[in-house]
């Protein structure tokens, strides 16, 4: 799975 | 957004307001530790630097607000306004042996070396051990007041929550954050030996106190 930095969650 | 990621941020969010509403209305932050509540604080400024350069929707805007108003708020209490009340005697973690190491860490383990994204990671390993001070103070004292167990279960299950969330992300949104994920089991299990106590004590209308 491609890692995505989680910056959409608080 | 899921529900379990909502769920999350409601329980967060009911935390910080309790611990809030807790200290404003007895005014006094007998069995806060103080120490905790500067590392939250420091956690969300560091995660949220990119709050009026990065938007992503008004309710995380909106939220983040939230959290970082109440966060300074809460610190300005303990030590300005009811600073008589702090119980500096207790609150003696040394919450440099949290901070530096972690600080390192954000250095070695991120996923970009880039300002932002070292301090979003030092505030995501942060957060991890940030409760440590008040679980310590807790077994100093060797009880806690039934506002404040409910202020750190809705705190312990708001991470638990956004592990659930993380799961759903990886099989509907093929969404995987490592760091995350793993700072996010770290700072779950050490509520485990909390959750016991406030499951079989305090909901069984028990005061919370550890054998001392």
């Amino acid at each position: 799975e491609k890692e995505m930095p989680s910056k959409d969650e608080l | 957004m899921n529900i379990f990621r909502l769920a999350g941020d409601l329980s967060h969010l009911a935390a910080i307001i309790v611990l809030l509403l807790k200290i404003w209305k007895t005014r006094s932050c007998a069995g806060i530790s103080g120490k905790s509540q500067i590392l939250f604080a420091l956690v969300f400024t560091t995660r949220y630097l990119d709050l009026f350069t990065n938007f992503i929707s008004p309710y995380n805007t909106v939220m983040k607000m939230i959290y970082l108003g109440c966060a300074y708020a809460t610190v300005y209490l303990i030590y300005m306004k009811f600073k008589a009340t702090y119980d500096g005697n207790h609150d003696t973690f040394r919450a440099e042996f949290l901070v530096v190491p972690v600080g390192g860490l954000a250095f070695l383990v991120n996923h970009e070396f880039s300002p932002l994204e070292i301090l979003w990671t030092f505030s995501i390993y942060l957060e991890s051990v940030a409760i440590l001070p008040q679980l310590f103070m807790i077994s100093k004292t060797g009880e806690a007041e039934t506002i404040t167990t409910h202020y750190l279960f809705a705190l312990g299950m708001y991470r638990a929550l956004y592990l659930i969330n993380w799961i759903w992300r990886y099989y509907f949104e093929n969404f995987f954050d490592l760091i995350a994920i793993v700072a996010g089991c770290v700072q779950t299990i050490l509520y485990c030996d909390f959750f016991y106590l406030y499951i079989t004590k305090v909901l069984q209308g028990k005061k919370l106190s550890l054998p001392a």
